[in-house]
């Protein structure tokens, strides 16, 4: 991440913005949601608070502007500059404009540039970030379409915004106006500027989901993967990565890996000779290399031969040695020739028939130094699939040096 | 020397335009020195490339170009 020269902040943790007009291209209550899930982004990870005013002059002027309007950058039209914003400061300091000539959109689509994502990116300029060189970080200037349903930010975003504000307050008092629908407020709660015949205020909570305690016993995960030799545990948004050149457990995000991929797997596997590891999740799967998201997915998981009864997948492990993927489903599993990328005949068959010692349902699975390692619910199966033998049950975590 | 092509064509001028607005490239309009004005180029395309990752060369390739011309946040890259 960086910063402004002589990182400016704002000096205060009430930090106003008015939105000043709005885009033909969307509703303006959706402009409105997309400005406010920006700015909680931020106030979730800082003792900042956000306050939306209807008059007067905000700390966060917002606007929608074309061309030439009136500072240094003018705008392009379609393309190329989408939005700008300024470093904390009085008068034009932390107002955000954007180009009119873009289609702004509610949802990430191909066609044009959504509004969540870029308000985000440059209300981290309105608190003082500069531009990050990392790859998938939301300050990385280049516009990328991802998945914002459950958006977090990149942790080199937080490392950036917390070194300039400082972490979430443990009893960050929200004012008394949850984010609900704006109820009436009673004058004497009322921000002394604001005059009561103006509309309620609205604050951003601040609550990020916070990731499970390494070593916590009851920790579970809903899909674990080898990718490049590294083994990648899954929860949630969440991913441990335990390298075997570092002893340490590096703790991510997924969207830090891909930032347009939904969190919550419910399986993951890699096929090693090709580089590729696979995603499952409800009845669809991707296929990434590193960082690469092939293109054509999502797929239906149908494509995989599977029947329609079949919504979704437990877990999925391939077999370095016989070429073919086990999927688990329920109390069955189906096994896959990836050298044919077909689904063997004869499946599904019962797990308990042919995994030694595994007779529930599997939540997560992988293969190293030829073990198989079966997850369900806190403990894991080492089984030796060549000699069809359960060798020990472990703490689904024992891989964390707890 | 990595240098640019003698013509300035469409791409170069685009280039060139980037690199003021996010790389504080200032062009010496009234240099006697072509090279000198290039090889300033040259440096800021090296310091694009580094910042995004790309294999730094100096030189105005296609991913390079490719790059510049991805929609993006207005505010620049490097400030002095």
């Amino acid at each position: 991440y960086s910063t402004f020269p002589r990182s400016p902040t704002w000096k205060k943790e009430d930090v106003t913005y008015r939105i000043l007009n709005y885009t033909p291209d969307m509703l303006q209550a959706d402009v409105e949601e997309a400005i406010a899930k920006a700015f909680q982004l931020w106030s979730s990870v800082t003792p900042l608070r956000f306050t939306r005013v209807y008059s007067g002059q905000a700390d966060i002027m917002i606007s929608f502007a074309s061309g030439f309007h009136g500072d240094f950058y003018s705008f392009d039209g379609p393309g190329g500059t989408l939005a700008h914003a300024y470093p904390p400061g009085s008068g034009i300091g932390g107002d955000a404009h954007f180009d009119e000539d873009e289609n702004w959109t509610k949802f990430p689509t191909y066609s044009g540039y959504n509004l969540f994502l870029v308000a985000a990116h440059e209300l981290g300029h309105s608190l003082g970030l500069g531009h990050s060189n990392v790859f998938g970080a939301l300050m990385y200037p280049i516009y990328m379409a991802r998945d914002i349903r459950d958006y977090q930010l990149h942790q080199d975003d937080i490392n950036g915004i917390q070194a300039l504000y400082g972490s979430p307050r443990e009893s960050s008092p929200t004012k008394a106006f949850p984010p609900q629908e704006p109820t009436e407020m009673t004058p004497a709660e009322a921000p002394t500027e604001m005059s009561p015949q103006e509309k309620p205020t609205r604050t951003t909570p601040s609550k990020p989901p916070s990731r499970p305690e390494d070593c916590d016993p009851r920790l579970t995960f809903d899909a674990i993967t080898t990718l490049r030799g590294e083994i990648l545990f899954f929860k949630g948004s969440y991913v441990w990565r335990k390298s075997p050149y570092f002893s340490e457990i590096e703790h991510d995000t997924i969207s830090s890996f891909w930032p347009s991929l939904i969190a919550g797997f419910d399986a993951a596997y890699e096929v090693d000779k090709k580089d590729r590891v696979l995603f499952f999740k409800d009845d669809q799967y991707w296929a990434v290399s590193g960082y690469t998201i092939d293109t054509g997915f999502p797929k239906p998981i149908q494509n995989l031969g599977f029947p329609t009864s079949v919504r979704k997948i437990d877990a999925a492990v391939h077999d370095q040695n016989t070429k073919k993927t086990y999927f688990f489903v329920g109390n069955k599993y189906w096994s896959f020739n990836e050298n044919t990328q077909s689904m063997e005949r004869g499946y599904p068959r019962k797990i308990s028939a042919d995994f030694q010692g595994i007779g529930h349902k599997v939540d997560a699975a992988f293969q190293k130094n030829g073990y198989f390692y079966f997850f369900h619910g806190s403990n894991q199966y080492e089984v030796d699939m060549k000699k069809q033998k359960l060798i020990r049950i472990m703490k689904a975590n024992s891989w964390f040096n707890c | 020397f990595p240098v640019l092509p003698e013509n300035e064509n469409e791409d170069t001028q685009f280039a060139k335009k980037y690199l003021e607005n996010f790389y504080d490239f200032k062009e010496e309009k009234n240099s006697l020195f072509k090279s000198k004005n290039l090889n300033h180029m040259a440096d800021k395309i090296r310091e694009m490339q580094s910042f995004f990752g790309l294999e730094v060369t100096g030189e105005l390739n296609h991913k390079t170009l490719d790059m510049m011309k991805q929609a993006r946040c207005g505010i620049p890259d490097i400030r002095s």
